[in-house]
């Protein structure tokens, strides 16, 4: 397993 | 200019004890709703999401926005000067370059103030879709923290597996493995001890151990937590903080390789 990145869960504001 | 006081310093100590381990440094952003945060940890797994409402302050102003950034270290460092009684003020200028955080003691016979200087950070603000969640879990705060601890001995890893049946918590390392299975609370007399699961559909998340063990420094803040999940969307931990506001934690999920 390995972890991801939470930031390209999410959009840049 | 900005000003927002708090009866109990309390509040801000665990506030501060919630995030501190995530955030070495955040950026407060205070308007007339009251005073959000939004950061990322350096390593770019988990999000951090504060609000802390103008309603729930004892006094609350702010004639125009301010962006406060703050080092956490060095906010602790003032906020363990404060009594768990007393009553604390933020009180900065428009545009100015730092904050100042007084302290008064219950009879008004202690007041002490603190200026801190302020940071120019500039860190990215990261949008949060609107999400439907597939499962959502309601339990005891101090319950999921317990869980979190135990099963952090076998493994770095946790596997939250939600069904029809309840929700199982596993993990497995070099030493064994384990299991929690909760199931939901049969009849809720106290709301605060009930164990509430509602679920669409079954979804299996595996989570690492030390983030979940951070975010359950927010416990104290909080008799309940709610975790939200969806498959490959970051989990939401949930703690609200009565009559304030909302600590919420997002967790990016492990994946295979």
């Amino acid at each position: 397993m390995s972890q991801s990145s939470i930031r390209s869960f999410f959009t840049v504001t | 200019m900005f000003e927002a006081r708090l009866l109990k310093s309390s509040i801000l100590k665990k506030v501060l004890e919630a995030i501190k381990d995530l955030l070495t440094q955040a950026t407060f952003d205070c308007d007339d709703n009251g005073i959000q945060l939004q950061a990322m940890d350096n390593s770019h797994v988990a999000l951090v999401s504060l609000l802390l409402r103008a309603d729930g302050f004892d006094k609350y102003r702010c004639d125009r926005n301010v962006t406060m950034g703050m080092n956490l270290g060095s906010m602790t460092k003032i906020l363990k000067c404060a009594g768990d009684k007393d009553t604390v003020t933020m009180k900065a200028q428009d545009n100015a370059d730092t904050v100042t955080f007084v302290f008064e003691s219950p009879n008004q016979e202690k007041v002490s103030d603190y200026e801190m200087k302020l940071m120019n950070l500039d860190l990215e603000h990261l949008g949060i879709p609107e999400t439907e969640y597939s499962c959502t879990i309601r339990m005891p705060s101090a319950e999921f923290a317990r869980m979190c601890r135990d099963l952090s001995q076998f493994g770095e890893s946790i596997v939250i597996s939600c069904t029809k049946e309840g929700v199982k918590f596993s993990t497995s390392g070099d030493i064994g493995s384990a299991n929690i299975k909760l199931a939901q609370t049969a009849s809720i007399d106290k709301e605060d001890e009930a164990v509430i699961i509602e679920m669409d559909e079954p979804v299996t998340l595996t989570f690492a151990c030390q983030y979940l063990n951070y975010f359950t420094k927010a416990t104290s803040l909080s008799p309940q937590v709610q975790l939200s999940m969806s498959a490959d969307v970051p989990l939401v931990v949930e703690y609200r903080i009565p009559d304030i506001g909302h600590i919420r934690y997002y967790l990016a999920p492990k994946i295979e390789e």
